[in-house]
């Protein structure tokens, strides 16, 4: 997966910590700190879509066919989440119960075009 | 915008200013962790769990702390994606007692719109060493509503209490009846057969509170569709 830097312009993961103490919600959630909301940025221009991650998919198949028959006008690429993991919580509900939880694919592991 | 670019979200949050980038952000991880969680808002906590009995519930579920040392073990995740699988501590609030008779009393939520599937649930008592050999403990499980005189039986559970220390007792049945029936409160009666008060077995250290633990399984309501 390609990081994000600050010079980066094709599709790369940026990371982003929300700090649970900043916004006043370490009251509630016991662990963990904070959550990596990371999120994917960059362009996709065509010469790079489906690189990286997307790869072995069918819509690099499609859309390698599509290139082949230069049909550019009717084709666009997106900057996608590739891979993700859940956030495990331990968080404390209405009624002062412990809560333990796995919420899935809410973190970004990486990025690629489609 | 380079030809074959296209209009993605995530190009459109580049070109905000990097301040309100972040508080745009922020926003939306409370939103997304609040609606995944079911909850229109930060709840209000007004009773925490002291971090000893918190650990002291985790070790025994063999979860490893690193606050100091937490690491999370998730139960496996059902395949059907609409389908959460959770964990619920609830621990004890102590009730009125009796020479032979004690209580303790659990407080769940219920989810609306969702119904919930009781997998696993245990309540976890830490009794001292009874001064003589071999005490027969039975815990009743009562539901009730707040308020009204007449619980309802739904499980009953024998403790042998041979030496001190924790003593699980299995309470599937209980804990899922509550969340079939609604509205209202989870009673364990602790009855000990003998002289001694069942209240002077339980101890006052907040790490041996008493809890309960059940592994929920939460999905939507069945919607009826009309054809």
């Amino acid at each position: 997966a390609i990081e994000c830097n600050s010079k980066s312009r094709t599709c790369c993961r940026k990371q982003f910590f929300v700090d649970f103490k900043e916004i006043g919600w370490e009251g509630w959630i016991i662990q963990p700190e904070g959550y990596h909301m990371n999120y994917c940025t960059g362009q996709c221009p065509m010469h790079v879509a489906s690189m990286p991650g997307l790869a072995s998919s069918f819509h690099t198949a499609i859309l390698n066919l599509m290139k082949a028959n230069d049909a550019h006008a009717t084709v666009s690429s997106c900057c996608v989440p590739t891979s993700r993991r859940p956030l495990s919580l331990l968080y404390y509900n209405q009624d002062s119960n412990v809560i333990k939880t796995d919420i899935p694919d809410m973190i970004v592991d990486a990025c690629g075009c489609t | 915008a380079e030809p074959g670019a296209g209009r993605c979200p995530a190009c459109e949050m580049a070109a905000l200013d990097p301040e309100v980038q972040k508080s745009f952000l922020i926003e939306l991880a409370k939103q997304r962790i609040l609606s995944k969680l079911h909850l229109k808002e930060q709840p209000n906590v007004t009773q925490p769990v002291s971090s000893a009995g918190l650990l002291t519930a985790l070790a025994r579920l063999r979860v490893r702390s690193t606050n100091p040392s937490i690491t999370l073990e998730m139960p496996s995740r059902s395949p059907k994606t609409d389908v959460q699988e959770y964990e619920i501590l609830s621990f004890a609030e102590p009730g009125p007692s009796a020479p032979n008779r004690t209580c303790l009393h659990f407080h769940f939520t219920q989810d609306a719109g969702r119904s919930v599937q009781i997998l696993h649930a245990n309540m976890y008592v830490f009794l001292a060493a009874p001064g003589s050999p071999g005490r027969r403990l039975t815990a009743k499980l009562l539901l009730s509503e707040p308020g009204d005189a007449n619980p309802t039986l739904v499980g009953r559970r024998p403790l042998e209490v041979k030496r001190g220390g924790w003593a699980a007792v299995e309470v599937r049945a209980a804990v899922q009846s509550f969340f079939s029936r609604g509205g209202q409160r989870l009673t364990a009666e602790l009855e000990l057969e003998g002289s001694l008060e069942p209240a002077l077995l339980l101890s006052n250290s907040e790490s041996h509170r008493p809890f309960m633990v059940a592994t929920a399984r939460a999905s939507p309501r069945h919607r009826i569709r009309r054809r």
